[in-house]
């Protein structure tokens, strides 16, 4: 079983996009795949149209083990793929665990209690390295990058690829798969010019695939749909196609 | 002296890109003009080409009364457009925060440290409701909410909303000003229909001044200038000379 998260304190970077597109993607490559909004601002559970109240099975009650997986696990439009929906009480767990024991190691555990029944998991993190964040990190084994072509996407990198570093300390196993360059208008000197930037940096850990730009890809959300489904012959549908095949390929190495 | 935070903890929806041009536009309307960089990312702060290292004079060591006043405000290559930059260990300072008396407190403290010498002071704000941002809403006096017209926009925005009316219960001052539609892509459905939504639901508290997507404002951090001094004739400068137009009209009414 695979464990990533897809992780980026830059805002609007398409993080959330990712997970739900790569999600499906891999689902129809006939793998088996859980998608799990740790986000409080819940866009991933929204994306497949799911919003959950207060109280409801969620993720924030998985965590404090107050609902059983069967109660909170949600399928979607897609075969094989299943969601664990963030819920708002989610934003207050920062809070409500500072200072306690093992704060971090929540959702491990949390992990340890789910059937057996995935090829792979995908985490959506909110744009911050906070509890939330740190805590997906620590039961996490891959970390995607994913990277607007923009003036400001390397500078919080070195931050972020600290708080890994930090982290395996706990967790020995986490590694930073790859760079995922995105929202990428190839029309544009600045986009190209930070493309070239980003394989500087980073070299061969930068996917191959490069996600367009795509209007469409803004419009699936609000139909909850996934890409493939919403508009099968997009650029988006083929990019993330392309993403997952690379991702797939990936698995023989391991 | 208007005192203004611009937030929504949606990422990447234009915050930062707001403060450092709607600031320098107000400058440029002989207004005196402060800039707050209250994001651990300091990506205001880089559009002005500035980069604090650990330990030397920033909002920090400002919050923290190490430095004085003097020592951290920062000259823009725009006349009476001044900074005060973020340092990274901004990033820790909720954590040393948590649990202490008045720990919301410490800018608006700091705010009457400051001289009186601005007619404007404008807070970029982290893509989060937490500590910081709490600390900055606990001082202003106007929230200004930029929202990207796309389907995510509205999601957070009860959120932001309930948040603001709590923190209104120590700070009385505080108002939403308004609504800024920005990022807009006019040749998509999507983001008319967004747009027309947006209004809808906040009527008049949305500024007539809607930015335009426009590539220029994405190469302007680049070379840590705003807008109108990196290109002059764009539509990114249009639109946040007419939005400083806006705002300055509003004077006359407070
Ligand atoms: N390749 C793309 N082309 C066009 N629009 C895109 C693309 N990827 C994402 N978007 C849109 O850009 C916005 C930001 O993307 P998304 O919400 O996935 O980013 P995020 O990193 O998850 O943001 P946050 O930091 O708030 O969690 C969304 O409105 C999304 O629909
Ligand atoms: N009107 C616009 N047209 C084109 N690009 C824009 C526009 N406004 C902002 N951008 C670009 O979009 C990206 C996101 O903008 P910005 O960083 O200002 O958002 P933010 O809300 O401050 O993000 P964060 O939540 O990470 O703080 C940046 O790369 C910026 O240069
Ligand atoms: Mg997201
Ligand atoms: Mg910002």
């Amino acid at each position: 079983m695979r464990k990533i998260i897809v992780l980026n304190q830059k805002g609007g970077v398409g993080k959330t996009t990712t997970v739900a597109n790569l999600g499906a993607a891999l689902a129809q490559m006939d793998r088996r795949v859980l998608l799990i909004d740790a986000d409080p601002q819940a866009n991933l559970s929204l994306h497949f149209g799911v919003e959950i109240p207060r109280g409801e099975p969620s993720l924030y009650t998985l965590l404090r083990q107050e609902d059983a997986p069967g109660d909170v696990i949600l399928p979607t439009p897609v075969k094989d793929l299943s969601l664990v929906p963030a819920g708002i009480d989610l934003a207050g767990l920062g809070v409500e665990l500072a200072g306690s024991e093992g704060r971090h190691l929540l959702m491990r555990r949390m992990l340890g209690r789910l059937p057996d029944a995935y090829d792979y998991i995908i985490v959506d993190s909110p744009p911050s390295l906070g509890v939330l964040t740190l805590n997906a990190l620590c039961a996490m084994e891959e970390v995607f990058i994913p990277l607007q072509t923009e003036f400001f996407a390397l500078q919080g990198l070195s931050k972020l690829l600290g708080t890994v570093k930090r982290v395996r300390r706990v967790n020995k196993k986490l590694r930073i798969t790859g760079v995922i360059a995105g929202m990428h208008d190839a029309r544009t000197c600045l986009a190209k010019e930070i493309l070239e930037e980003i394989k500087n940096h980073f070299g061969p850990r930068v996917f191959k695939t490069v996600i367009r730009k795509n209007v469409r890809l803004a419009e699936a959300p609000g139909f909850g749909l996934p890409i493939m489904q919403y508009d099968p012959d997009c650029h988006g549908t083929e990019d993330y196609t392309a993403l997952a095949r690379e991702v797939v390929a990936m698995e023989a190495a391991r």
